[in-house]
């Protein structure tokens, strides 16, 4: 469940 | 209430301002340069006649890239990667789209009633195809309403950010650390509008905007089941998995 919301959560800011 | 000094409100305004301009995903000057260009009536056509599902797919697209820099504007704000990944999630969940709504007045043209879409300018007739005239209808308004507050960048970050911050989601695991920030970006708005020497007025319009944004999502909830009660399968092959994650 909400596994890109995590995926985008946790790649550190572009 | 907590004991808030001007400094941080100060500096909490500054991050939250600074987020927004770095993720806002069009520059004001850039859709300048384009001279605010509107769709041609035939190309407003090619929509109008534009599978009911394919239109519907390329909306889900353009919020869902929306929605993306929405994510990065709260990861930019200190206070929300505090938060459990829970609360991160439940509150991207309820607001994201609400905020997109939000910055829809950056990209919106009051005078003619088009709002930036797929390159160019386009009004309400070009969604004919959606099948949701009113839904519509209530965006394009809802939007126009923004534009008529001229709002600052600043004053728009920090609304973005207080509704961002809705400490009333259902699902919250840390309920009183969102509450607080909430209450410390509200401040910082109010502290920032009385430095615009901005009336009273407006932080009440912006209040009132609070529940006409949850209107509008509410009602997208509606269409989106309506829709995919009819093309289960479009939305399950088409549709960009962010949206589905967000909405299904």
């Amino acid at each position: 469940k909400h596994k890109i919301l995590h995926q985008l959560l946790q790649n550190s800011t572009s | 209430s907590p004991t808030v000094s001007m400094a941080e409100l100060d500096h909490l305004a500054h991050i939250i301002s600074k987020s927004h301009l770095e993720t806002c995903q069009h520059l004001r000057e850039e859709l300048q340069q384009m001279n605010w260009q509107n769709l041609l009536q035939d190309e407003v056509e090619s929509y109008q006649s534009k599978p009911r599902e394919v239109m519907w797919q390329l909306c889900a697209v353009k919020i869902t890239e929306a929605i993306q820099y929405v994510v990065e504007f709260a990861k930019r704000i200190d206070g929300f990667m505090d938060l459990c990944q829970n609360d991160q999630i439940v509150l991207l969940k309820a607001g994201s789209l609400e905020v997109v709504f939000i910055r829809m007045c950056r990209v919106f043209d009051s005078q003619n009633n088009t709002v930036y879409f797929d390159g160019k300018f386009a009004g309400p007739d070009a969604f004919k195809a959606l099948g949701c005239d009113d839904l519509i209808t209530s965006v394009f308004d809802f939007a126009k309403s923004m534009c008529l507050l001229h709002l600052t960048e600043e004053e728009l970050a920090l609304f973005s950010a207080f509704v961002l911050f809705s400490a009333d989601r259902s699902w919250l695991q840390e309920k009183l650390q969102v509450e607080k920030m909430q209450q410390r970006t509200h401040l910082a708005l109010q502290h920032i509008l009385q430095k615009n020497q901005r009336e009273d007025g407006v932080l009440n319009k912006l209040r009132c905007k609070v529940s006409a944004l949850r209107s509008l999502c509410n009602r997208h909830t509606e269409k989106l089941s309506a829709f995919r009660a009819i093309y289960p399968d479009v939305i399950r092959t088409h549709f960009p998995p962010l949206y589905k994650e967000l909405f299904g």
